[in-house]
């Protein structure tokens, strides 16, 4: 479908961002949600030659091309989820986590997913006091469409609420709870089953947090422009 | 890149029964299975799974078996502080370079390789990547001790229960379900472990980092636009001229792939 190549300098001992020019796709077949349409996914190769030693590093990964948005519905109150501009009607499950021991396995994920999928769910809710969950149990939800709302590690009970009320500013060391939290959207970032982030579960992170993720987490500024910017249709009939 | 998951041959052993330091266990004495206290372990997994596996304690979801089990507030920390031992191979040639990764640990650890000594710190959370590139053994095995501290605060489960206990772990980057909730009975060890994938991977002088994928869409999904970007590490000491690319392919019905 598509294969670009550039060339750049990386000076020694260095870390560097690099962003790709875009690549364009004329009606690239879609991800859908289970029960709305085909899971169709891409695997986007991303490699690196270095002069002299060959290829150094490579990375890969199953990319889904769709549009998730979800806003508050001021007719019901309730959280309206849109997929491709089509809306959803949620039939979802919790989810804690696969085994208490932790005994987590590919196998164990596809059988509990593909087990949601048939029971005709298109939404899998990973409860706070859980786990953020694996990139195993992210691939069985983008392979059977089934959207996740994550939760970060806030749950009413333990924090803020309860008699007498526990924790009420939250966990003791803030910037470890951000640096976890960015650690993790990185890690899961790129799997289009990943629908909405949560702060936590009947309860709102500390402010501080809460801020912090709210702008971490907000659309680039560059896909806000570019959604508004008409682009120039180059070409296309 | 390589990566090579270190899934299998692994050790473990309660600390307060171990003699021998991380340095010591990693150059002069190497345990093994059959020397007491030492067990084959879980991993991915926790300190619990091992202990299930190997049958020291009940299995803690039929019967009455979590009762059976002590739980962390009365033994104390140290009972669920353990050892972790695997041994792995690893070539390095040039200008390669090779990192020991941990996809989680719960809640901190000491890690030590072939006698040298790094600290995982604390949160489970997290993904910790070691470079070792001077510390691996290119010829023969390299062997690898795992040190894992359970969270700082387990808390005490109160006699009536109750949901997250006595909410202690809310102090802690951990998940909060092992204190116990209305529809679960606590976890003896707060789910303390190397409870995700271990993995070398072994690149040339320069690394791919978290790469990051978003699609916008025109036309009514017509025109779609794929923006791609990633971070770059140039290990090297020289400056590293580099073609990057990018390629993406669909698979078409049976297996037949177009680029």
């Amino acid at each position: 479908e598509q294969l670009q190549t550039q060339n750049l300098s990386i000076p020694p001992t260095s870390r560097v961002q690099y962003t790709f020019p875009e690549l364009f796709f004329y009606k690239p077949n879609l991800w859908w949600p289970n029960g709305m349409g085909k899971q169709s996914l891409y695997n986007v190769i991303i490699n690196i030659d270095v002069k002299g030693y060959g290829e150094s590093d490579s990375w890969s990964h199953h990319f889904g091309f769709r549009k998730i948005e979800s806003n508050i519905d001021g007719a019901t109150g309730g959280r309206l989820f849109k997929v491709n501009g089509e809306p959803i009607f949620i039939r979802g499950g919790n989810w804690i986590l696969s085994d208490g021991l932790l005994r987590l396995s590919k196998k164990r994920y596809q059988t509990d997913i593909k087990f949601h999928a048939d029971m005709n769910f298109n939404m899998i809710r990973c409860w706070a006091g859980g786990l953020t969950e694996r990139p195993e149990f992210y691939h069985y939800c983008d392979y059977y469409g089934i959207l996740v709302w994550q939760e970060f590690w806030i749950t009413g009970d333990v924090d803020g609420r309860g008699i007498p009320v526990s924790n009420p500013n939250g966990p003791l060391d803030h910037d470890l709870f951000l640096f976890c939290a960015r650690d993790t959207v990185k890690l899961l970032r790129n799997h289009p089953s990943l629908a909405l982030w949560v702060g936590g579960n009947e309860q709102t992170p500390p402010d501080d947090i809460n801020k912090a993720l709210k702008n971490d987490l907000k659309l680039h500024p560059y896909f806000r422009h570019a959604e508004e910017k008409e682009k120039p249709v180059g070409g296309l009939s | 890149m390589a990566k090579i998951t270190l899934h299998s041959e692994w050790l473990a052993a309660r600390s307060t029964e171990v003699h021998f330091t991380g340095a010591q266990l990693t150059t002069t004495h190497p345990p093994s299975a059959s020397t007491e206290p030492w067990m084959e372990a879980i991993v991915p997994g926790t300190v619990l799974a091992t202990l299930v596996k190997n049958k020291v304690v009940p299995d803690p979801f039929y019967g009455l078996g979590n009762e059976a089990i002590l739980d962390i507030a009365d033994s104390g920390r140290e009972y669920y502080t353990f050892w972790f031992f695997t041994t792995f191979q690893c070539k390095l040639s040039g200008n390669q370079h090779c990192d020991l990764n941990f996809r989680g640990v719960n809640y901190s650890a000491d890690v030590y390789l072939n006698g040298h000594k790094m600290v995982l710190p604390k949160g489970m959370f997290r993904r910790h990547s070691l470079d070792v590139t001077d510390v691996v053994h290119s010829d023969g095995s390299n062997l690898l001790a795992v040190l894992v501290h359970p969270p700082d605060h387990p808390g005490s489960i109160p006699p009536q229960g109750g949901q997250g206990g006595d909410h202690e772990i809310g102090k802690d980057v951990a998940t909060q379900y092992v204190q116990g909730w209305d529809w679960m009975a606590p976890i003896r060890d707060r789910n303390t472990g190397i409870w995700d994938e271990v993995s070398i991977s072994i690149t040339g002088p320069v690394k791919i980092i978290d790469p990051h994928l978003v699609s916008s869409f025109f036309d009514n999904y017509k025109r779609v636009y794929l923006h791609a970007t990633t971070e770059l590490e140039n290990k090297s000491s020289g400056t590293a001229e580099c073609s990057l690319s990018i390629h993406v392919t669909t698979e078409l019905e049976g297996g037949i792939h177009s680029v």
